[in-house]
């Protein structure tokens, strides 16, 4: 199903939130470039993505986002 | 499966454990059996035995606790993060913590998390293992409704604590091999019937194949929005009309809320609650998304009808005034949403008020200004303010025939 319109505009930050506490993503708050994020963070999603075997695609889309918002375990599903 | 860095195990084969505390949502003894159940399929497959102490240390150390609880990684509220648990190791290394905000239950059911399906995750966690990204086994991370009776470990499952401890010593009493692979069974039944599981009752509507999308003879039982799409329902199936693609999607009930019976009597959606409230019989389930709201299914009477009325036919809510018109036989109910209560001077006869409408209304729902009634195989397009009919069409013709 699709998410709830009025939490669209917070799926960015809930993503982050998902992938820095279970794919070890880490905002670079040095990066001058917002760029360089979002790529590390399309990085991360990738590797969401095929963990749970989704297509890969590097994009927050539905599908991706439905899996991140199901009720879960808390230990991180990679390691640093 | 996975194994933690540097594959830390447990250097003994007599585990120890403790449980701390307990939720009230469960009595005790109920946390006591999924506790030592979840014990249970992990020494059924390995040298392990588990003894509980009640007092002193623990090797694992069990407790629920909500939002921050002194370790690195604080609780989340209700749904997100259920639990977590730490590898073996000293100190907190082995030790399981369960989020008190969700809401623990003995039975799987839709309205809260089996507290062995979830100790059962966070043990194997305990004793060393990783997550997997098998679909289907335990240490899968995503929680998954399941039947518990007689349940067994995956094959993913029993290969990773068996690398870490090995098999058993002695013959285990049942095979150590999973049964089957659960990946590609169907969701048994619900463990035991709740009010919320009326699954097991017969569903005569429920078609034993789809109907095609543009059969002129096509009838529905229930039709509702979702979060700016539209499903139509039929038995069991769903027709799904989304912005989001432009094909029309099929689907079952059961791949949305697998708790629900099929056959909805009506439906309906209240966009700014992002709620949709289903009716079968004389009962109604509220969900939001894929969840199941809490305390549902109601009976109907709750709502203002009377004993007499053991069914609706169809419901359909107005955004802007925020009435629910529910359809009975030739009449219809006004439903305030704000108060929540039913309007006075209702019921009164559809045929009356929506003019053109002069039969009973199988389904309805609202979209851009107009309500669509369905009656058999066709559909009336009304203006929402004057209540009067615009046009008839067939009850497909949202699937482009």
């Amino acid at each position: 199903l699709p998410v709830a319109p009025e939490t669209e505009n917070e799926d960015m930050h809930f993503a982050q939130k998902y992938l820095e506490n279970f794919y070890d993503f880490k905002e670079d708050k040095s990066s001058l470039f917002k760029s360089t994020n979002l790529a590390h963070m399309a990085d991360k999603i990738r590797e969401m993505q095929a963990f749970f075997g989704l297509e890969v695609t590097g994009e927050l889309n539905r599908k991706t986002m439905d899996m991140m918002k199901q009720p879960r375990c808390g230990i991180p599903d990679v390691r640093s | 499966y996975s194994t933690f860095p540097q594959n830390p195990r447990w250097k003994k084969e007599d585990v120890t454990y403790r449980i701390l505390n307990y939720t009230p949502d469960m009595l005790q003894a109920d946390v006591d059996e999924a506790i030592a159940k979840a014990f249970q399929l992990w020494s059924s497959v390995t040298p392990l035995r588990f003894n509980r102490l009640y007092s002193g240390d623990a090797d694992i150390m069990i407790s629920f606790a909500s939002g921050f609880h002194g370790d690195f990684y604080s609780f989340d509220g209700p749904g997100g993060t259920l639990a977590h648990a730490y590898p073996p190791s000293r100190g907190i290394g082995g030790d399981a913590h369960f989020d008190e905000d969700e809401n623990w239950t003995k039975f799987t059911t839709y309205s809260g998390y089996n507290l062995f399906l979830v100790a059962a995750h966070e043990l194997g966690h305990s004793l060393g293992l990783g997550h997997s990204n098998v679909f289907g086994a335990l240490m899968y991370p995503i929680y998954m409704a399941k039947d518990t009776r007689n349940y067994r470990l995956h094959q993913d499952d029993i290969n990773g604590i068996q690398a870490l401890y090995g098999p058993p010593r002695e013959s285990p009493a049942f095979p150590t091999k999973a049964f089957l692979p659960q990946e590609t069974t169907e969701m048994p039944p619900m463990e035991e019937p709740t009010q919320m599981s009326p699954r097991e009752e017969p569903t005569e509507m429920a078609p034993t194949k789809r109907p095609e999308d543009c059969d002129p003879h096509l009838t529905f039982d229930a039709i509702t929005t979702l979060r700016g799409e539209i499903l139509f329902f039929k038995g069991s199936y769903v027709w799904r009309k989304s912005p989001y693609f432009s094909q029309i999607e099929h689907d079952t009930i059961s791949t949305f809320w697998p708790s629900l019976a099929a056959g909805f009597d009506a439906a309906y959606e209240i966009d700014k609650k992002d709620r949709v409230i289903f009716f079968k019989d004389n009962q109604y389930w509220a969900v939001s998304g894929y969840r199941i709201e809490p305390g549902f299914p109601k009976p109907i009477q709750n709502l203002g009808f009377p004993r007499t009325v053991k069914k609706i036919d169809a419901a359909v809510h107005d955004q802007n005034t925020k009435k629910t018109y529910i359809f009975v036989g030739n009449k219809y109910w006004s439903f305030d949403e704000n108060t929540q209560s039913m309007e006075r001077g209702y019921p009164r006869k559809i045929a009356a008020d929506f003019q053109g409408i002069g039969h009973t209304v199988d389904a309805a729902f609202q979209k851009n200004g107009h309500f669509y009634f369905f009656h058999g195989s066709n559909q009336y397009e009304v203006d929402i303010k004057n209540k009067k009919l615009v046009r008839k069409m067939k009850s497909n013709s949202w699937f482009d025939c």
